[in-house]
């Protein structure tokens, strides 16, 4: 399996292409996008060497070409279709930040549980009840689920969605959740960035 | 420097000791810990041998110790604080996420360049404009700067809080912020997990 570090890298690369696109710029070269970021140009080479697309010698990379291979690379060109369990202050945030589906994660139904919630709006939706859910699975094919429910909450959600067929959850409550060897699960530990931080100032003897 | 994926542990490892030690639990042994992860028990052990901690054989590792190593070890123990940029959508839900205080991150003062916003409350703060920045720094020591701010504004709030002498950035912008030698930089691509989902379902061909 491809190193996290690589994959965590390849969205940036993707961002930098974007603006790149937008200023109709025809090429970019390996030592532009290394000066970016804290690699070489040799690690540059390498990641997008993975997504198979080539350079032309002297040019550099066709900055659309490479930009579309890094789409299907990472499959953000087809559309993942997801639901989002917890309308709370994070929720509503990831609700409402269009950068999801530029990289193919559209949000299609909300829902939650507190009855306060229920029928009111948030962004551009209608917070469901739970028990909506196998009325939406039944009409859409849900690749993920966004769980941004309280700590206690998130094990019986996430139980709840896998049991209905869900593949991937996206989970950002401050717990490892339990799940079956086919589920794909991927923990958000916002906090996590905050304690690297304090590492590294600690480290750095800023103090 | 140490591996990020070994620093993204440790924060889950503090976690479950906190629960554990809620619990009145005395020990806990690297079987359990590796139970929760998806890594083995050895990979457990070199992680926390990291930190200078030693169990103690047939018990395990005292909760309360091993969650204290781990505490000085991230420095999370030390009380860094923080000032934010941006109190739109994602920039309040930080805000008011009591998680940032357990891993050592105390926001002190918020600010934004929105008229409209400059004088309302968001959670416990009164948002103040940028131009009261260099009050706040006079009267506290400010560790880390959070940006929420808009990817248009990124760069020029950076560069004005590490003028006035801010040395680590939790950015997240979906940008490369440039930042002088001195300065220790975060940024979090929230979207890059949205990425990473595709291109996993992709791969497992739940398509
Ligand atoms: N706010 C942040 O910046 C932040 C940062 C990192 C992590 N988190 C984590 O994200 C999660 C959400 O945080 P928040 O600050 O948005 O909390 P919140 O309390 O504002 O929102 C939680 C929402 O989940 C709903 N809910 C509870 N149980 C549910 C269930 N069984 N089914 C459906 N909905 C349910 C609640 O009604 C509420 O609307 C928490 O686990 C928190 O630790 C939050
Ligand atoms: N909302 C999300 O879930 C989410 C997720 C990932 C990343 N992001 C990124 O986080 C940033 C904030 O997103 P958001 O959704 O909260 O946006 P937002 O528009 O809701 O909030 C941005 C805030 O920044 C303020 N601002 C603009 N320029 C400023 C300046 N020079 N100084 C101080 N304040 C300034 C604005 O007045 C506004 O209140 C963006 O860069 C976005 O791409 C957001």
């Amino acid at each position: 399996n491809l190193p996290e570090q690589y994959l965590k890298r390849i969205p940036f690369y993707h961002q930098i292409l974007s603006e790149l696109a937008l200023k109709n710029e025809a090429y970019v070269s390996s030592r532009y996008l290394a000066g970016f970021f804290n690699v070489d140009e040799t690690q540059i080479r390498k990641d997008i060497s993975l997504t198979g697309y080539k350079g032309k010698p002297k040019y550099g990379y066709s900055v659309q070409g490479l930009k579309e291979a890094i789409e299907a690379y990472l499959g953000i060109n087809y559309h993942n279709t997801a639901v989002l369990f917890g309308a709370g202050k994070l929720g509503t945030a990831l609700i409402e930040y269009e950068g999801l589906a530029d990289y193919g994660l559209e949000i299609i139904a909300v829902f939650d549980n507190n009855p306060v919630k229920i029928g009111s709006p948030v962004g551009h939706f209608n917070i469901l009840s739970p028990s909506a859910l196998p009325r939406v699975i039944r009409s859409f094919d849900i690749g993920i689920a966004i769980l941004t429910v309280p700590k206690t909450a998130a094990q019986e959600v996430c139980d709840q969605v896998t049991a209905m067929g869900i593949k991937a959850i996206w989970n950002f409550a401050p717990l490892q959740l339990s799940v079956g060897m086919d589920v794909i699960l991927r923990n958000e530990n916002l906090a996590a960035g905050a304690a690297l931080l304090s590492y590294y100032l600690k480290k750095s003897n800023h103090r």
